[in-house]
């Protein structure tokens, strides 16, 4: 197991703002480059 | 007597946007309660919403595999940071938890 | 002098947060303009078909589309109750909630794009309550405050006063 804690977006339906989602896209993509 | 005057002006202009901000506080509260109103109306009244077809309509569906996921207000969705698996293929995740009510997940377009 | 300065900084933070309020409103408003024209929708659509669509051709509020590539291989566990689902890909996807859906669909008129026929604008401003008609109007003229960052009456009022 990793030792530092795995961090993670989150997003609450009708809670969170759109930007939350467009956050999490930017992330994914810069996992998909890295 | 020019700073003075400096000085009035500023608390004036300071005083218009407070009260501007206030009027969009309190206009932020109708359109949120409007929106809460059409979403139980749909709810109510069993409109809802024919999105499958609308969806296919969008480019988007062409190319690409579309999950469609409802659940209920205040469920969480949990994206960790992508990771290399073992076999050093990407894994990419999604986490759904919901605390008052059942999640559905439709596969849109694919056989 | 030292007041004035703490006073010219206090007014900019102002400013800064009547811009991001009038953006939130300014999104709301297009929610509220899409999802109010989709239940007009609907009810059209059941009237001319003589009775509700097909039920696995609908989905209820709120909801998300996951996006991603034909080729990509989705594992997903679920709990018995269907409260957690886990999902798992082997390539990147894309999350959109029901409102950014909608707007594609064309459900706000194309406002967000300062795009809108006057037909479409007269619809659009029948969906909001007359007080805020103006904001719908701004729209229609590409008038975004995010990304021109000016504002409307308290600009005004601001240059008004400057000028006094």
């Amino acid at each position: 197991a990793c030792l530092t804690p795995r961090s993670a977006l989150l997003y609450k339906f009708s809670g969170s703002p759109s930007k939350s989602l467009k956050d999490i896209n930017n992330m994914i993509k810069q996992g998909e480059h890295r | 007597k020019e700073v003075v005057d400096r000085l009035r002006y500023l608390e004036a202009e300071i005083e218009d946007l407070e009260l501007k901000e206030k009027e969009l506080d309190q206009q932020k509260l109708w359109v949120q309660q409007s929106i809460k109103n059409v979403m139980d109306d749909s709810i109510n009244h069993q409109y809802p919403f024919n999105l499958i077809v609308g969806i296919l309509e969008l480019e988007l569906s062409s190319r690409e595999t579309l999950l469609a996921i409802q659940a209920p207000c205040g469920t969480q969705l949990e994206v960790p940071i992508p990771e290399l698996g073992q076999n050093g293929q990407k894994k990419y995740q999604i986490n759904l938890k919901s605390s008052s009510g059942p999640i559905h997940v439709l596969l849109i377009n694919k056989e | 002098a030292q007041e004035c300065q703490n006073l010219e900084m206090e007014k900019q933070k102002r400013i800064e947060r009547i811009k991001q309020k009038r953006a939130q409103l300014q999104d709301l408003l297009l929610q509220q303009i899409a999802f109010k024209n989709l239940v007009q929708r609907n009810e059209q659509n059941e009237q001319q078909n003589q009775g509700p669509p097909a039920l696995n051709s609908t989905i209820q509020l709120p909801f998300l589309i996951v996006n991603t590539s034909k080729r990509t291989v989705i594992d997903c566990s679920i709990s018995s109750d269907k409260f957690e689902y886990l999902f798992n890909f082997d390539n990147a996807f894309e999350i959109h909630d029901d409102s950014e859906v909608l707007k594609r669909m064309g459900m706000s008129f194309g406002l967000e794009a300062g795009k809108c026929s006057a037909e479409d604008l007269r619809t659009a401003k029948s969906l909001v309550p007359k007080a805020l008609e103006g904001y719908i109007t701004d729209m229609s003229a590409g008038f975004s405050w995010v990304n021109q960052g000016l504002l409307s009456s308290s600009a005004q009022a601001v240059s008004y006063l400057e000028v006094a």
